[in-house]
């Protein structure tokens, strides 16, 4: 469901890519564990296959659709209706309450509200923070505030989940927890590509792990079906 | 060196106490882990320590100050030249260079720019980010900021080191990295007081471990000399 051909991106004419010449793929329904070093390009790698960025060259196909080419208003559809993303730092809006945030997706989707409110109230409790429904972002603390961003990944039950560390703020405990819960829904069907630092997460959640070195696959032979 | 009495720290009047009734203190020169739940208190304490904000009762007692009842200016010229801490999510100034970042607490301190400079460059390259010290914050990844915050605590050689979470953005080699960079500085004389969601960090390193849950700490026993 996800294939990247041949992609590089350098964020600047003349500077080492942070992605160089990366062909990989995920298959429908699998969990696919991305690891390496800090600043070896796992971030870059969710931003290309969320058509947040695009890359310099190659191309980015995910659920048969070329993301690397398609308009910024079809991309926000596209992500809307099939794409949960847990950014690395969150990303939550300071001016809307946990509650909001979490709805933000569905508002994009054009989902129902009260279906919508429903499923953002069970994720809040499962992940332990629906006291926090209508606070602010600011007076959270940080492994709250992760799990509001993981909440708001799954509000729309998205088919692909693109996960940035989504444990790296939370106690041994919480973090379990979390790989518990994106276990069932991988055991549902969505589709999970995990960017850890953890390796017993890796180990214990992903089917296969592909480790990135200086914005290349380290093995290709990691890199899934060609 | 550090000495917390009966503290407590409710945010808002009539919400649960962020902290309760905390008595703990941290000789000179150890190493004490703070570790606990997601929501159980442990930045709330470091930002006590640190003096960035006040118990609503109790007294907090840092190198014979009276950290929790000094005026604004005198607690920002005590930390500029005992103190360095580590942002949870790093606090960088992103109109600022990964340089001009770090060499920020040797300015407040009032320190020669050029034994800053060197002790700023000598750190960068330590932590493997010397290459980015004339870029922005915003096009670094999540690591290389966590290790320009790391930088920033270390630049004016500080006797206490507050950090929190110093690993989380990190991978397990550069991780393990910091931490010997950590207890280096420890055997050198500075305090550290650690929190850590990594329970190998804390074996590896930390003197002793002090619990923190719903705001209190587990067992007394634990917190240091009465
Ligand atoms: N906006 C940007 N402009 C220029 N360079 C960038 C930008 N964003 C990232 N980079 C560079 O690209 C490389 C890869 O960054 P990326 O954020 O993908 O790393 P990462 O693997 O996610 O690291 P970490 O584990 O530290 O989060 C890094 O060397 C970084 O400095
Ligand atoms: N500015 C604030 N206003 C109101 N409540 C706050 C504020 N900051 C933190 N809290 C609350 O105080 C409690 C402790 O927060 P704190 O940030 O100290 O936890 P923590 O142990 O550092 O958690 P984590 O491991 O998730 O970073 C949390 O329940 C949080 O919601
Ligand atoms: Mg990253
Ligand atoms: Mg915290």
């Amino acid at each position: 469901v996800i294939r990247l051909d041949n992609v590089t991106k350098a964020y600047q004419a003349g500077t080492a890519p942070a992605l160089a010449s990366v062909t990989m793929s995920v298959a429908n329904g699998e969990v696919a564990a991305i690891m390496g070093p800090s600043g070896s390009g796992k971030s870059t790698l969710l931003n290309l296959i969320a058509g947040l960025d695009r890359p310099t060259s190659g191309t980015v196909t995910v659920a048969g659709q070329r993301i690397d080419s398609l308009g910024e208003g079809a991309l926000a559809r596209f992500r809307a209706r099939h794409v949960g993303i847990i950014f690395q730092f969150f990303n939550l809006l300071d001016d809307l309450t946990v509650e909001d945030n979490v709805l933000l997706p569905a508002q994009l989707a054009g989902a129902s509200r009260r279906g919508a409110r429903a499923r953002a109230g069970e994720l809040l409790a499962r992940l332990g923070i629906d006291k926090h429904r209508d606070h602010y972002p600011a007076r959270l603390s940080g492994g709250q505030r992760q799990r509001v961003a993981i909440a708001r990944a799954l509000v729309n039950s998205p088919e692909l989940l693109l996960a940035d560390e989504p444990t790296g703020a939370l106690d041994t405990a919480t973090g379990q927890e979390i790989g518990r819960l994106l276990s069932e829904l991988n055991a549902a069907g969505q589709t999970l590509v995990l960017v850890t630092h953890d390796p017993a997460l890796a180990a214990r959640y992903a089917a296969r792990t592909v480790r990135l070195v200086d914005g290349q696959v380290a093995d290709p032979r990691t890199a899934g079906v060609g």
